[in-house]
């Protein structure tokens, strides 16, 4: 019907629009067009775990595109996550100094 | 323990939210936030320490490779205080020539560190009462978080591999998502919408991430390991103590 013939309105980014969004907003680029479609792959999948993290989650919370969007989780925890292990754990609590005030 | 709270409230007690850039350095960052709020707290002074110190002076010797808190506490202890940020500022990398704290004045120091009970009404309680704490959570559901309380189940967010460090800073309620009661085709009816109780966190992933680089997870069921490594610094004005004797 004449409906259809309609114009539909600015139809939805596809997914290389986004990720050149994503490019310029946090300014990346990559080396070589094989890394590139690589970051692209996990970009895609990582918007795809956001949303079912977003339908999963029994909170409010809203998970979508961020500055780590681009990494693998390996690379976003071995980046931004300590990976020493906890094997240093104080079990006794360290007094520091004098208990006489005013002592240099 | 009261209902809500919030440091960021307070006038001056929050410093402004960090960068740790390339340098896995979130546990000298949670640990040197965590002094500046209890210095804010307890002196009425406005100090920023140095992480870069946290860092160089670390006794593993590459503070950008990872740490846990408690290994910023030592070092604040084995060098009696620490600098300024504006005298030893952060670089993102370790410096080259390694520890430089002898060079600069201290302007703040603590008297010891704790680690609390990992009861969640009782960190609730000390954080109320004495201010904001350093946590070690388990980071997996931060990488996509915008914004919103993030209530995690121990599948979706594993509470004993906890591998990022942060500053406790408040707790609230708010109000759950809107969702549709299953029922007949005629007679869905909307959920009644619960409180849901919440911390709020301080990251350091700058200001541009999360909701104003701080972020909320659920209070109550131990989300993403919060209750693992609940440790903060002890900073308390000077008192006079009246000596004590052994009657002879």
């Amino acid at each position: 019907g004449s409906l259809l013939t309609k114009d539909a309105g600015p139809r939805p980014l596809e997914l290389i629009d986004v990720f050149k969004l994503f490019q310029i907003k946090y300014n990346r680029s990559y080396s070589t067009p094989a890394e590139y479609a690589r970051r692209l792959a996990i970009f895609a999948h990582n918007l795809a775990q956001a949303q079912r993290l977003q339908e999963e989650d029994l909170g409010t919370a809203e998970f979508g595109e961020t500055p780590f969007s681009d990494l693998t989780e390996e690379e976003f925890g071995q980046l931004y996550g300590h990976q020493r292990a906890p094997e240093r754990i104080p079990n006794v609590v360290k007094k520091a100094g004098s208990e006489k005030w005013g002592e240099s | 323990v009261p209902s809500t709270c919030d440091w960021r409230k307070a006038t001056n007690i929050i410093s402004s939210i960090k960068n740790q850039k390339n340098c896995r350095c979130c546990w000298a960052i949670a640990a040197a936030d965590n002094i500046e709020a209890l210095w804010r707290i307890k002196h009425r002074q406005f100090v920023e320490v140095s992480v870069q110190e946290l860092l160089d002076c670390d006794r593993c010797g590459n503070g950008c490779k990872g740490g846990f808190v408690w290994d910023a506490y030592i070092t604040v202890l084995n060098n009696s205080g620490l600098a300024s940020k504006k005298d030893y500022p952060f670089q993102g990398h370790p410096n080259p020539n390694g520890c430089l704290a002898k060079k600069y004045k201290k302007v703040a120091w603590i008297q010891d560190f704790i680690m609390l009970s990992s009861n969640e009404q009782v960190i609730a309680g000390y954080l109320a009462t004495h201010g904001p704490v350093t946590v070690t959570i388990n980071m997996k559901l931060l990488q996509g978080y915008q914004k919103g309380v993030i209530k995690a189940t121990h599948t979706s967010c594993d509470p004993q591999h906890v591998d990022h460090s942060v500053l406790l800073v408040g707790f609230g309620k708010g109000k759950e998502k809107e969702g549709i009661r299953s029922g007949t085709l005629f007679s869905q009816s909307r959920k009644p919408r619960r409180s849901v109780p919440y911390w709020i966190l301080k990251n350091s992933w700058g200001a541009e991430w999360g909701e104003k680089g701080y972020f909320r997870l659920y209070r109550g069921n131990n989300s993403c390991g919060i209750t693992k490594y609940p440790v903060t610094a002890r900073v308390d004005r000077p008192v006079k103590r009246q000596p004590v004797s052994c009657p002879p």
